[in-house]
């Protein structure tokens, strides 16, 4: 996270941290962890905790440790040889259904999905929260989980970013409407809170409540404009693919 | 030993007499023979009353005879000058001297004979009820057609008892009713129902027609009803004396029809049935009978169904109904099972939840689930009430038997995130 400071777990009790690779994700029931499809890209069983605030062994040793049923990525992800000249970022949702139900309490809660109405359409100056143990200005990562609030901001803000990676040239990129641009001057997520939420308040209630917006993508270069996945766009194929794989288990 | 004959002299006959002599005569004859005894000669001192010397003719220890003085015969073609004849086989002769005998009497000479005795015509008391047959040295009874001779060998009956009835209903009758029954009788009957049934007797007046009772109240010809631990009677009369129905408690009965000599009436004739034991009519709130009756005797069979929210339990199943059957003894059968309240038993727990431990959990106790506020809520908005239903099973009026589901609370942080000013 740039830009943001040192958080407790319990402002952002949804975050689940991804282990290998670094990375985050949102729990949205006792079942179902949403994450970005290129942090469990090949990677069909992930190490996933919930509930703590620092990445110490001891913390993670008395927080809840997930494990993993299936994974289930988008099928309009395209699989990419060279994951570092990635440069179509499209469908990068996918879920993972977990063996055992997640015991809620402080520390540990899901995060609402969005509703289909208007009202959850993110609009530009919208201001979201992202949360992740990923780089920062100073370090690759972090012990301690790191919040920060941003706004939305237009598609084109983050166009015209300027490319940093060599690998890339900058027209390569795939921009679509399944991607919102949310950021400004130094405060974005970069790499490792990659699948953590973006959270915007649920319109027209009166507490601090907050729904899933977005998934941390992808950005051309860290603290300036991020993508997140549209998650709205994906709120059919995600009930869907919950209700399909809802039956009773196979022992 | 008996004797068919015999000689008797006095002593010293034919010379006088000795002085104070007393001797006596024990004579028998064979059973069923009279005794003919006669005198050939008799010379003993007259005296009144014969109080000096006498010969005394004594029978059953009676003195039948005293005689003393002299005899001459009355038939000139007869040496016999007294003679007596005496129905009975024994007899004891007896002759006493006093202190002189200066006239020197002679004393006597007598002669024995058994004779045969007609037994049908010789006594008062007639010896056979019916026939009477006289042979030498002794008689025998005979009986009229249809009719036997008791052990006794002197009385003739009929050979009435030994009926026994068993079906439901039925009609008994004295033997040749109505015509008259026959003497010197005892007719034993009886009745044995099945188990389940009592008996109960009908006899109308008008068929009751038995020798009356004597002036001191005796019947000589009668009925007696003996029941468990129960008579009634002896009934005799010209129409009936008892009470016209007679309900025993029993299911068993001996008739005992007993008739004398004599009397030439017609007898009686009666009705009997078996009245079904009845079995006791339970009154519950929570059950109800099929079918309904005043009444339940034996044999019926009734369907009890509890009402709802009640269920009868056997083992460790439970159902609505059960069937019941008015058994022989009065008593019901499956008398042990009742209706008692369906109990739904602890309720089932939930995940993220938990429910009140509830008072009770029989038919109509209400329980109520809650969800681990403030991270889980409850998906029906209605709450968690359920009541144990008469199926035995908790229910809420909307999810029906399902159990409540917790579910988590999203998108509520413990603690906002605060940005820090810079």
């Amino acid at each position: 996270i740039f830009g943001g400071y040192a958080t407790k777990i319990q402002s952002f009790p949804w975050q689940v941290y991804f282990e290998s690779p670094r990375g985050g994700g949102a729990l949205i029931n006792e079942y179902w962890v949403l994450t970005a499809a290129h942090v469990v890209e090949g990677n069909s069983d992930p190490v996933m905790y919930v509930g703590s605030t620092l990445l110490k062994i001891e913390q993670l040793r008395n927080a809840q440790r997930l494990i993993t049923e299936r994974v289930i990525i988008h099928p309009g992800w395209k699989q990419e040889d060279d994951l570092n000249a990635r440069t179509n970022f499209d469908n990068d949702i996918a879920l993972v259904q977990l063996k055992d139900p997640v015991k809620m309490g402080p520390t540990v809660a899901p995060i609402c999905l969005p509703e289909t109405s208007s009202d959850y359409n993110p609009s530009e100056g919208d201001l979201g929260l992202i949360s992740g143990w990923g780089r920062t200005e100073k370090r690759t990562n972090v012990i301690q989980l790191r919040g920060a609030k941003l706004p939305v901001t237009s598609l084109e803000k983050c166009k015209q970013v300027k490319e940093e990676n060599p690998k890339a040239r900058s027209n390569d990129y795939v921009f679509t409407d399944n991607m919102i641009c949310a950021g400004e001057k130094g405060v974005d997520s970069c790499e490792g809170d990659s699948g953590g939420a973006f959270a915007l308040p649920v319109p027209n209630v009166k507490d601090p409540k907050f729904y899933v917006a977005g998934l941390v993508s992808w950005g051309k270069k860290c603290g300036t404009y991020g993508i997140y996945t549209k998650v709205k766009n994906y709120v059919d194929w995600i009930l869907k693919t919950m209700q399909e794989n809802s039956g009773p288990k196979k022992d | 030993e008996p004797t068919m004959y015999g000689e008797i002299l006095s002593p010293n006959y034919p010379q006088a007499y000795p002085n104070e002599v007393v001797k006596t005569w024990d004579i028998e004859v064979p059973e069923g023979f009279g005794i003919h005894l006669y005198f050939t000669h008799l010379d003993v001192e007259l005296s009144e009353n014969c109080a000096y010397d006498s010969v005394q003719i004594i029978s059953g220890g009676i003195e039948e005879e005293r005689l003393c003085g002299q005899r001459t015969s009355k038939s000139p073609n007869s040496p016999i000058v007294e003679e007596f004849q005496f129905p009975y086989n024994r007899l004891q002769v007896v002759f006493t001297s006093d202190f002189s005998n200066e006239e020197r009497f002679t004393g006597f000479a007598a002669y024995y004979t058994a004779v045969d005795v007609n037994e049908c015509t010789d006594f008062t008391d007639v010896p056979c009820s019916h026939f009477c047959n006289n042979f030498i040295g002794g008689y025998f009874c005979s009986c009229p057609p249809e009719y036997f001779l008791h052990d006794d060998m002197r009385n003739c009956g009929v050979n009435c008892s030994g009926d026994v009835f068993t079906a439901l209903i039925g009609e008994i009758a004295s033997p040749n009713y109505p015509n008259p029954y026959p003497e010197n009788s005892r007719c034993e009957y009886q009745i044995r129902l099945q188990e389940g049934f009592r008996l109960v007797l009908t006899i109308r007046r008008e068929d009751f027609d038995v020798e009356p009772a004597d002036s001191e109240g005796n019947c000589h010809d009668s009925l007696t009803f003996a029941a468990k631990n129960q008579q009634f009677g002896p009934y005799c009369g010209n129409g009936f004396p008892g009470p016209l129905t007679i309900k025993t408690q029993s299911k068993t009965l001996d008739i005992v029809f007993q008739t004398d000599l004599t009397g030439q009436n017609k007898g009686w004739k009666l009705r009997y049935h078996g009245d079904p034991i009845p079995c006791p009519k339970e009154i519950s709130a929570n059950s109800i009978w099929e079918p309904e009756k005043a009444k339940y005797v034996f044999r019926d069979v009734v369907k009890i169904t509890c009402v709802d929210g009640f269920e009868v339990v056997e083992g460790n199943v439970g159902s609505t109904s059960f069937y019941s059957t008015c058994q022989s003894n009065g008593q019901w059968s499956n008398s042990r099972l009742e209706c008692q309240p369906v109990d739904c038993g602890v309720p089932e727990p939930i995940e993220n939840g938990k429910v009140e431990d509830p008072e009770d959990t029989i038919f109509g106790s209400v329980i109520h689930y809650t969800c681990e506020e403030p991270y889980y809520y409850m998906e029906q908005e209605e709450g968690g009430e359920y009541h144990c239903a008469a199926n035995g099973s908790w229910v809420n009026d909307q999810l029906g038997v399902e159990l409540p589901k917790c579910i988590p609370v999203c998108g509520v942080p413990t603690e906002p995130f605060r940005v820090q000013q810079r």
